[in-house]
């Protein structure tokens, strides 16, 4: 579904280079469950960026599916963003000056699509914000914004799903019902989702563990679940 | 050192009423350090940002040390935040114009108090910070960011410090050093420390861990480590 292929990611140069991706090549297989870990700054959230197109490689390249986004034109690559992506960043992002409910179905309506009103209806029942709907980002609870920015990145039932840390800021059932509904939505609709966690027994969920390390992989695992 | 009487925070009214928190007391004792664990959207926000004066309460009073800080003036509550208070944000709220060391002595600059450099540097190194100083937080990994946070909110040794789920965002091993340092703090200093968090393992470093739920205390546990 997405991969990279010797991606590198510098910033600076000489004394002052950071290497936040260092020749990096990984496989993310259509309708699985990876689980990327690694110590804060080794390169997950920058990996991710360049995966979906918000940010470009220095050297190496990005597929989603057959398609080198490093060769898409700006159109092209917000038209793929938009319809085929779903992205949970790690600080949300969420327009303060909308709604809950009008930030979940953002994506649609910049589309011109309407979303699957049953479809989402589930998705707002998963991350338990029926009752929230109406609230502005900043009326909600650090965990409640967090669940709208899961829900948008999950309402328009993209192919690949990229989430940057989606249960970070949640007790452990708000964040358990949550990745099950992820685990099924793998299962159930051949989704693809890619998923940066710190925490293990959110990892648990996945099908594949991938390990990060100063920006290159260093480790990977197959879960029990898989 | 710090400590709740019967406070009420309600947004809203009638059927959109929200009581984020309703008639909770909770006594913070001095030198000691806490644990505030509950579901998302259950209060634990609301009730540190009433705590630290930088919300005020529907009902019921909040207090620091003796200070009845509803009764205080704009200017003497601004006073107390800053020379008495240290807050980490469950969004950190960095200044994105300043850089990472820039953004840690802030408190200080402002209060025109210079920071001991010795404890600056022992802070620095606990957050593992040394070599991204200079950097602007668009420039730093969530976790970095958070770390910025954190210091922040130490590096002035204040009497109080109120951590809003300060390890949500690191890996294990980062995460477990500044839990430590923290711990270590309120030891050796005698600082208060007062965190929220949704994770059990960092729960486990507090002396006493408090749940919330629907805006209220509903258990209270103290630690092995107490
Ligand atoms: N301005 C507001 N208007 C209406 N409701 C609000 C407002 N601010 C907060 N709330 C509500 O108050 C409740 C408590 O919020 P709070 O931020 O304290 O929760 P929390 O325990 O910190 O949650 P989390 O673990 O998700 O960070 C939530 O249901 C939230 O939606
Ligand atoms: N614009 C930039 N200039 C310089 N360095 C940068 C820039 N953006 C990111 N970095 C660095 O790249 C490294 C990787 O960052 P990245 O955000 O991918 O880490 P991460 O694995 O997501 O960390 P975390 O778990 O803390 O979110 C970090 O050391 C970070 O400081
Ligand atoms: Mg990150
Ligand atoms: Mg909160």
């Amino acid at each position: 579904a997405a991969r990279t292929v010797d991606a590198s990611k510098i910033y600076g140069s000489g004394d002052t280079e950071v290497r936040a991706l260092d020749g990096l090549s990984i496989d993310l297989i259509s309708g699985e469950f990876t689980a990327i870990m690694g110590p804060s700054g080794s390169g997950k959230s920058t990996l991710m960026h360049c995966l979906a197109g918000l940010d470009d490689l220095t050297s190496g390249q990005a597929f989603i599916g057959d398609t080198d986004i490093g060769q898409l034109s700006d159109r092209d690559l917000t038209l793929l963003r938009r319809d085929r992506i779903g992205f949970v960043f790690q600080a949300y992002n969420l327009i303060p000056t909308l709604s809950a409910e009008e930030n979940i179905v953002l994506p649609q309506q910049l589309g011109g699509t309407s979303p699957d009103s049953s479809w989402l209806r589930q998705v707002i029942e998963a991350v338990g914000l029926e009752d929230r709907l109406k609230h502005r980002p900043s009326e909600l609870s650090g965990g409640q914004q967090q669940r709208v920015a899961v829900a948008r990145a999950l309402g328009g039932q993209p192919e690949i799903i990229f989430a940057d840390e989606p249960t970070g800021n949640l007790d452990s059932k708000t964040g358990g019902e949550i990745l099950e509904f992820m685990q099924n939505a793998v299962r159930d609709l051949g989704q693809t989702i890619v998923m940066v966690t710190h925490d293990p027994s959110a990892a648990a969920h996945a099908d594949r563990v991938v390990f990060l390390a100063d920006g290159v992989i260093v480790h990977e695992i197959k879960t029990p679940s898989s």
